[in-house]
C-alpha cells in the first residue's frame, strides 16, 4: 500500500536529515547550542566533522551499506553486509565510530562475522542501523529479531544494545504500519519493563553514545513532540551524540509522520544523491519483504 | 598489545598510512627524527635544500596494537616502507602493558 | 619501574604538569608529535596556498616513575587531560627494567 | 634485545655519538626534546639565542642493542655525557621484543 512505502520512505529519509541536522552540534552540550544557536533547527553543517550543509555521517551510510547488501542478494547474507562495511571503511569515511572500527577490522582481517560479547559495548553503533534491518523484514517479528541481533554482533555483541535494537525494529514495524503513538508507547514501555536502566520518565538529558542515553533522549522526544520536526528539533537540542539521537529520533518520527510531516526546507538541503538512493534502496527492501511477497 | 615503533624514509609516511587504512589502522603517533646509520649523511636533497650533514631525516610512527593485529602491521609496513636501499629503516617491537583512552578511561584494547 | 608515555591536545601540557608537581612528580621529557586518528586534519590557508593538513598536532609526555606511582600517574594525566571530546589522547604503559641517572650513575627508583 | 633510551645535554650529542661508534655501534636514531627536572628552565643560552622557558632543550637518542652489547653502551654513555651539573639527563632500558629491519626483512639481532 502507498501509506506504508510512505512512511518507510520517511523513515529513511527522515535518518538521513536526523544525521545531517544533528551532526552540526555532536559533542556539544546544551547550554553551548543555546548560547551559540538559541534553538538549532537548520541544516548548516559544519560541526567538528566540518561537513557541508546536508551531509550525512556514518549513521546513514552503515545503515545504506545494509540496505545495498540485502536489496543485491536478495536475502539475507551477513557476509555481504560485513564485506560493504569493510569496503565503506576502506574509502575513508567523514567518521566511524571506535567500537564499529574494531568490528569491521576483524572482519577484514579475521573473518570474524560475530564479536565477542563484551559488557562494555553498550554504544548506540548497531542501534542506529536498525531501519533497513526493519524495512526488510517487514512485518515479521521472529525475522526482524533474528536480523536485528545479527548485523548488531558484527560490532556490537551487548545485551543491552541487543534489547534496544529489537524494540527499535518493532516500534519502526508498527509505525510503518500505522500504529497510533499510544501503541508504539507500550513498546516502549516493555522494554524499559524488562531493563529498568532504559527508563526515560524522568527524563535526566543524558544524550551520549551508550545506548541507554540515547534511547532515552529518542523515546524522550519521540513522545512528546507532536511533529516530526519537534521530534528531531528537541533530540539534537540536547547535544552530545546528536547525530545518532536525531537519526533515531527521526527514523521513528519519519515512519509516524510520513513524508508530509518532514520540512521541506530540510529536504531540500540534503545531498541529492543520498536522497535518491534512499528512494530507490527503501523500495527495493519493501519489495522483498514478507509484507510484499505476501500479495 | 604491543607498541610498535616504526622508522622510515620520510617520503614513505603516506604510503604507509594509506595502506594502514587498508586493514583499518587510523591511530598513529608521527615524530619528525634524525637517523645514523650505514646510510651516510652527505649532501641530500630534502625539501629542496641540500643538507651538508650527517644525519637523515626520518619518520618515526607509533602505533599500539592488540596481539592479534601485530603480524599483519608489521608485514605491512616492512612491505610498503621498503625500497630495497640502505636506510630503509627499523620496525621495533614493544611491549604495552596498559594503554587508556584519555577521553573516556577505557582501557586495553578498546583504548586503542 | 614503568615507562609512561601519554599523547595529550598540546594546549593541556601545563595543565598536566602542574598537577603532576602537585602529586610530587618533576620529570618529564616532552615531544611534538603529529597525530593521526579519529579527530581529523583539515585544508588550511598558508600564504595564499590551501594546505592539507591531514594530521593534529600533538604532544607526547615521557615520565620514567616507580610502580607504585603508575596508578596516581595515570589518573592524573586522565583526569587532567580529559575533555571529552575525540581526541583526547592516549596513555601507554611500557616496562622499564631500569633507569641511570646520567650525573650520579644511580640506578633504579633512585635515578627517576 | 633492548631498546635504550637516553636523555641527554643537546652539545653532548656528537661526543658520544662518536664514543658509540668507536665501540662498534652505528644506528642512532635522534629526536629533539623538551625537558623538565630538577634543572629549571629559566634564562638559558640555546643555539646563541637566550630561553626564558621553564622548559631545557634535550636531545633523545634511542638505540637498539642486542643484549651482550647492553651494559658496555649503557656504561658508554653515561661516562661521556656526564658533566656532574644537574640535568645531565637519564638512560632507560626497555624490553624489545622483536626487531626488523625494513630492507632485508631480517629480524632480531641481525636486523640492528
Ligand atoms: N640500532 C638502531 N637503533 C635505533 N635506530 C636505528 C638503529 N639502526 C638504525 N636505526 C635507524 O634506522 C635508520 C636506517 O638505518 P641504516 O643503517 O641507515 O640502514 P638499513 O636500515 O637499511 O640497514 C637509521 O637512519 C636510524 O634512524
Ligand atoms: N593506536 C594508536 N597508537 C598510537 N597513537 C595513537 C593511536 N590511536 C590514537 N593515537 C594518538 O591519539 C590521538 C587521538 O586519537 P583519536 O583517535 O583522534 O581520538 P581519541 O583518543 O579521542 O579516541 C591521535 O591523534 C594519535 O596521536
Ligand atoms: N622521571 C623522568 N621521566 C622522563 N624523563 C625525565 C625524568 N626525570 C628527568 N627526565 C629528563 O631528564 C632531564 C634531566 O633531569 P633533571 O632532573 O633536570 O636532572 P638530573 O638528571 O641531572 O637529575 C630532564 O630535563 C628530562 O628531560
Ligand atoms: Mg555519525
Ligand atoms: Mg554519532
Amino acid at each position: 500500500p502507498d501509506e506504508i512505502r510512505d512512511r518507510a520512505r520517511a523513515a529513511f529519509i527522515g535518518m538521513a536529515i536526523g544525521d545531517a541536522l544533528g551532526a552540526t552540534v555532536e559533542f556539544m552540550t546544551t547550554s553551548e547550542i543555546a548560547s551559540k544557536y538559541g534553538t538549532f533547527k537548520d541544516i548548516i553543517g559544519g560541526g567538528w566533522l566540518r561537513l557541508k550543509p546536508g551531509q550525512v555521517t556514518d549513521d546513514t551510510q552503515m545503515a545504506l551499506c545494509i540496505a545495498r547488501a540485502v536489496v543485491s542478494r536478495q536475502t539475507w547474507a551477513l557476509e555481504a553486509v560485513a564485506d560493504n562495511f569493510a569496503a565503506w571503511l576502506k574509502s575513508r569515511p567523514v567518521d566511524c565510530g571506535d567500537t564499529c572500527r574494531k568490528g569491521i577490522r576483524a572482519y577484514m582481517l579475521h573473518g570474524t562475522l560475530e564479536m565477542p560479547l563484551n559488557e562494555w559495548d553498550a554504544g548506540n553503533g548497531a542501534a542506529m542501523r536498525m531501519l533497513p534491518v526493519a524495512l526488510y523484514s517487514l512485518p515479521d517479528g521472529e525475522l526482524l529479531r533474528k536480523y536485528a541481533v545479527e548485523q548488531a554482533h558484527l560490532t556490537h555483541n551487548n545485551p543491552v544494545s541487543d534489547a534496544a535494537c529489537i524494540c527499535l525494529g518493532e516500534m519502526l514495524h508498527l509505525a510503518i504500519c500505522g500504529a497510533e503513538k499510544s501503541r508504539l508507547r507500550r513498546q516502549a514501555d516493555g522494554l524499559v519493563a524488562r531493563f529498568p536502566t532504559f527508563n526515560f520518565e524522568p527524563y535526566r538529558g543524558l544524550a551520549t553514545g551508550y545506548v541507554v542515553d540515547t534511547m532515552q533522549t529518542v523515546f524522550h522526544w519521540f513522545f512528546r513532540g507532536r511533529s516530526f520536526e519537534e521530534c528531531l528539533v528537541g533530540a539534537v537540542n540536547q547535544g552530545a551524540d546528536a547525530d545518532t539521537t536525531g537519526a533515531i529520533c527521526a527514523m521513528l518520527a519519519g515512519a509516524y509522520y510520513g513524508m508530509e510531516g518532514i520540512p521541506q526546507r530540510w529536504l531540500k538541503k540534503m545531498d541529492k544523491g543520498v536522497i535518491t538512493e534512499i528512494e530507490i534502496v527503501t523500495d527495493k527492501l519493501l519489495a522483498a519483504s514478507p509484507l510484499w511477497r505476501a500479495f | 598489545m604491543k607498541l610498535i615503533e616504526a622508522i622510515i624514509k620520510p617520503f614513505k609516511l603516506d604510503e604507509v598510512k594509506d595502506a594502514l587504512n587498508e586493514i583499518g589502522i587510523e591511530g598513529i603517533t608521527v615524530s619528525e627524527v634524525k637517523g645514523f646509520g650505514r646510510q651516510k649523511g652527505h649532501t641530500e636533497l630534502y625539501r629542496g635544500a641540500e643538507y651538508v650533514v650527517d644525519f637523515i631525516p626520518k619518520i618515526k610512527m607509533e602505533i599500539a596494537v592488540s596481539d592479534d593485529l601485530v603480524g599483519k602491521v608489521v608485514e605491512t609496513i616492512q612491505n610498503v616502507a621498503k625500497t630495497g636501499r640502505i636506510g630503509d629503516g627499523k620496525i621495533f617491537i614493544i611491549p604495552l602493558e596498559e594503554a587508556v583512552r584519555i577521553r573516556t578511561g577505557e582501557k586495553g584494547s578498546d583504548a586503542i
